[in-house]
């Protein structure tokens, strides 16, 4: 079940932000991620679960070198859209499972996560697309992940930097 | 700025586990995603953001077929891993802005954001990867959601389902 996964990815210039107690209702995701935009500032992945009683957090990554400037545009935001408050995190790091058609057979997902609980590495956050599993870990654990699901998945060397 | 992006997809057949006040620590991920696996489950999106005090929720979707199965596996799994408790939502579908490299630029998450703002939809979740941004809206906002987008990239029909 392996011959769907074209490699393992990985970047080491991951910074999160996390905006805690956003309110649930129209307009929220925008009023964050305008002034972003607007500030030139590229976000990379972004992931909002579902909310409980009204409130959800919304996370972010950025480079580092952006950290300063998009903390500067969300703390305004944070009390303006009356979520609870902010917090960011440098020492991440994201490892994807890339492949095509890997949500339609079952295993490639828990493959990976197994793969990353057996070398001890803990996930910080799941994001999923069609071609790719993402998982946003601490980055000391970064090398020993990347190896690991290389010999899970069978395979040879990394396709490619993030 | 939008040259990026290729097309809408959506898709109706969706419906979303949420695992709430999951123990953030290595292990817990496998020990949801291996019984479904196990049981032939096909999950599309898998959505975890990070924790506060050790506890995060984590979702994913299946197909409407899948459900009763999907909880079947899940509800005991639910409370060996000492996850507080499990909720579903089958009123839901999925919209997503396809494209290439959309990251590297500001503003399709945005425009995304506003857009569905405009027409009065609230983002449930959201995930993404360099090629989609997607957000789970609920299903009666569909087609409204569909309509506004390709007005909003400027784009002439849908490219595919989901
Ligand atoms: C939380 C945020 O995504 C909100 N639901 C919105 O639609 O903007
Ligand atoms: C919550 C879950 O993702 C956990 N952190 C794990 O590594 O399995």
């Amino acid at each position: 079940m392996k011959d769907k996964v074209k490699g393992i990815a990985h970047d080491l210039d991951v910074t999160k932000v996390t905006i805690l107690g956003v309110p649930d209702h129209p307009g929220i995701a925008a009023s964050i991620f305008s002034p972003l935009s607007d500030a030139g500032i590229s976000v990379d992945i972004i992931v909002q679960n579902s909310s409980v009683d009204k409130l959800t957090d919304l996370s972010f990554t950025v480079e580092r070198s952006s950290l300063d400037e998009a903390l500067a545009v969300i703390n305004p935001i944070t009390k303006t859209i009356g979520a609870s408050s902010l917090t960011s995190n440098t020492n991440l790091a994201k490892v994807s499972v890339v492949g095509a058609g890997m949500q339609s057979q079952p295993g490639y997902a828990s493959t990976m996560f197994e793969c990353l609980n057996k070398v001890g590495v803990n996930i910080e956050m799941i994001t999923t697309s069609e071609i790719r599993i993402t998982c946003i870990i601490h980055e000391e654990g970064v090398q020993k992940a990347i190896r690991a699901l290389h010999s899970a998945f069978e395979l040879e060397a990394d396709i490619e930097e993030s």
